[in-house]
């Protein structure tokens, strides 16, 4: 995970998240005022009183929360039409990690999130190996084919060429399949299948959310077991990493661990 | 890794479903696929 | 940053230039850039083009190609290679070379550890054969080509068999399996080791049909017994049954080896999936501790 490219380029501090969103949105909305007032200027003649004040309280670029806002929902979109067209759950995690990713460089100002929509949906289909020709595709989703692959080439910039994604279902299975064997015969497999169900959503839902650049999938799926069924979590993570002599006095992988997923928690909720 | 964080039970004893029916598949026995691989891959991104 | 000096090569999706990496007015090193054409692809980007960034991007490793950097210019994607001017099947037909049991140790050695590191990765390369295993100017062997390389699926996924260069390909996708693993890789490296020993095509089958008859004469079909539900597939049924060589007939076939050597080969070449040896089993195997040593790879051919 260290040497992945979602590692080394897609994962920041929370300071540093803030400072990249709003610098983006500062050099982009300075950009948008630029190009008002040239209009503005180009068109004073044509352009009534009424107007010209129109323009200056409604056109006023979104701000750094507001672009967050809106590329959240989009996301969400995204993966409901992504289960609408019956896509796998690793493709839609892709195609809503690509869109988030492109506007973490490209500002919403500068190309509106509908022009991304389809595009990170078929992009992510061929990264992810189910591929859907362009005339499928577009059949389905019923848009031209043109506008799909026209910004193909720019989400690829976007992303930085960088294509692998580490999504945290596969930890999840992994999880389910180490309970198991660390917490023998002291959990009931039938419920630790709903957990697994249940946990699974949790995981769809947290594709929304930051933590994706802030923790590692691992993280992210401990922090969600740790909602689903605390007293399972703990229990697990009191089995697998125990306190020994030398950490008696120290902080422990335990306490470590469960710091960073708690941290992890609060975020996600 | 010298020190992997998990310990992959190659006796089958997973209560994975799902991986247990595809096991019996001939189809997928004759091409080479292994419930021990799926397993290993899972714990591996779980302790990565 | 980088010059297009010389074009090397053309494919259907991409034209390679040999190239120089600038830092100011001074050469840096040679580099091949792969300019993709993408607007030969009605779909898009091409599908292979987005493996070989895919995964380049993730592996490094000496015994794989390094992507050194990606750039968009006039629309066309240009993937910045190392150079690597030589490769395995020009040191096999070129038979002014001459190379000893240390050399072919040296390179199966890179091979297989440049392997290892995909899979390790769960990554399938799926196009392992001598001209995709370059050679770079200090001897290091290394794994090129992604194109065809994709992560190792779900469990529920199915993938072609159409898959590897047709001498290189193991039965399993002979036989046209959806569901095979790493063991597939496996199978290509040792058709090329066989190949390095005898220096000439060990399983050269004239097209898909003529392979599995190939393949099967040299190696035994395989029965029931060894390989269970092999007979499930649909194309087991008309094929010849061929024994499996004896030992001595193999020794005959490829006299240098040694018994490690046979052992190993044998390994990799086993028809079962289940039962062919894995990366790790391959470099543990005695073959690399016996003498000769490996070649050091500044001294290769």
């Amino acid at each position: 995970f260290r040497s992945s490219s979602q590692y080394r380029i897609w994962s920041f501090t929370k300071e540093q998240l803030k400072e990249k969103r709003e610098q983006l949105s500062s050099k982009v909305s300075a950009l948008v005022r630029e190009k008002i007032e040239r209009f503005l200027a180009e068109n004073n003649s044509q352009l009534s009183n009424e107007e010209i004040n129109e323009i200056r309280n409604k056109a006023i670029p979104v701000n750094a929360a507001e672009e967050l806002q809106l590329i959240t929902l989009y996301a969400q979109k995204i993966q409901l039409f992504g289960n609408k067209l019956r896509l796998p759950t690793e493709v839609v995690a892709t195609a809503v990690c690509f869109f988030k990713k492109f506007y973490l460089e490209t500002s919403v100002m500068e190309i509106h999130p509908k022009e991304m929509f389809f595009t990170c949906l078929f992009f992510a289909c061929k990264s992810e190996n189910y591929f859907i020709g362009i005339d499928s595709f577009a059949s389905k989703v019923k848009k031209p084919k043109d506008s799909i692959l026209k910004h193909e080439f720019r989400l690829l910039e976007g992303l930085k060429f960088t294509l692998m994604n580490h999504h945290p279902y596969k930890a999840l299975h992994g999880f389910f399949l180490d309970i198991q064997m660390v917490l023998m015969k002291k959990v009931d497999l039938n419920y630790l299948g709903k957990v697994y169900e249940n946990c699974k959503n949790m995981l769809n839902a947290s594709l929304l959310t930051e933590t994706m650049y802030h923790y590692t999938p691992p993280q992210i799926t401990l922090a969600v077991l740790l909602t689903e069924d605390e007293a399972l979590c703990l229990k697990y993570l009191e089995v697998k990493f125990p306190k020994t002599a030398e950490s008696s006095n120290s902080v422990g992988l335990y306490e470590k661990v469960v710091k960073i997923i708690r941290e992890c928690q609060k975020d996600l909720s | 890794d010298l020190h992997k964080r998990y310990a992959l039970h190659e006796d089958k004893t997973y209560y994975d479903p799902f991986i247990k029916q595809l096991q019996t598949r001939k189809d997928y026995i004759a091409s080479g696929f292994e419930a021990t691989l799926v397993y290993d891959r899972m714990l591996t991104e779980a302790f990565t | 940053l980088y010059s297009k000096e010389k074009k090397v090569g053309e494919g259907t999706f991409a034209i390679v230039y040999l190239g120089r990496q600038l830092e100011g007015t001074t050469v840096k090193r040679n580099v091949a850039i792969k300019e993709i054409k993408t607007s030969e692809f009605k779909d898009g980007l091409d599908m292979s083009a987005i493996r070989e960034v895919k995964y380049l991007q993730e592996l490094k490793h000496v015994n794989v190609i390094e992507l050194v950097d990606i750039y968009n210019e006039k629309g066309n994607l240009n993937l910045v290679l190392e150079f690597l001017p030589a490769d395995l099947e020009m040191i096999i037909k070129d038979s002014s070379i001459l190379f000893t049991q240390a050399d072919i140790k040296s390179w199966l050695l890179m091979a297989l550890r440049g392997v290892h590191h995909c899979h390790r990765n769960f990554i399938l390369h799926r196009d392992l054969k001598p001209n995709n295993l370059l050679l770079a100017p200090d001897g290091q062997l290394k794994l090129a080509d992604f194109g065809l390389a994709r992560s190792i699926p779900s469990p529920q996924e199915q993938l072609t068999s159409n898959v590897v260069t047709r001498w290189y390909r193991a039965p399993e996708l002979l036989f046209g399996a959806k569901h095979y693993t790493w063991a597939v890789d496996i199978w290509s490296i040792g058709v090329i080791f066989a190949e390095l020993m005898l220096r000439i095509p060990y399983l050269p089958g004239k097209d898909d049909i003529d392979q599995i008859d190939v393949t099967f004469r040299a190696l035994g079909t395989p029965t029931e017994k060894l390989w269970p539900e092999v007979s499930s597939f649909p194309t087991y049924n008309k094929i010849k049954m061929y024994p499996a060589p004896s030992r001595d007939e193999l020794r005959k076939r490829f006299i240098a080896a040694t018994e490690n050597a046979l052992n190993l080969m044998s390994g990799m070449l086993l028809m079962n999936p289940h039962a062919r040896w894995d990366s790790v089993k391959c470099l543990q195997s005695d073959y690399f501790t016996e003498l000769p040593e490996p070649t050091e790879p500044s001294q290769l051919p």
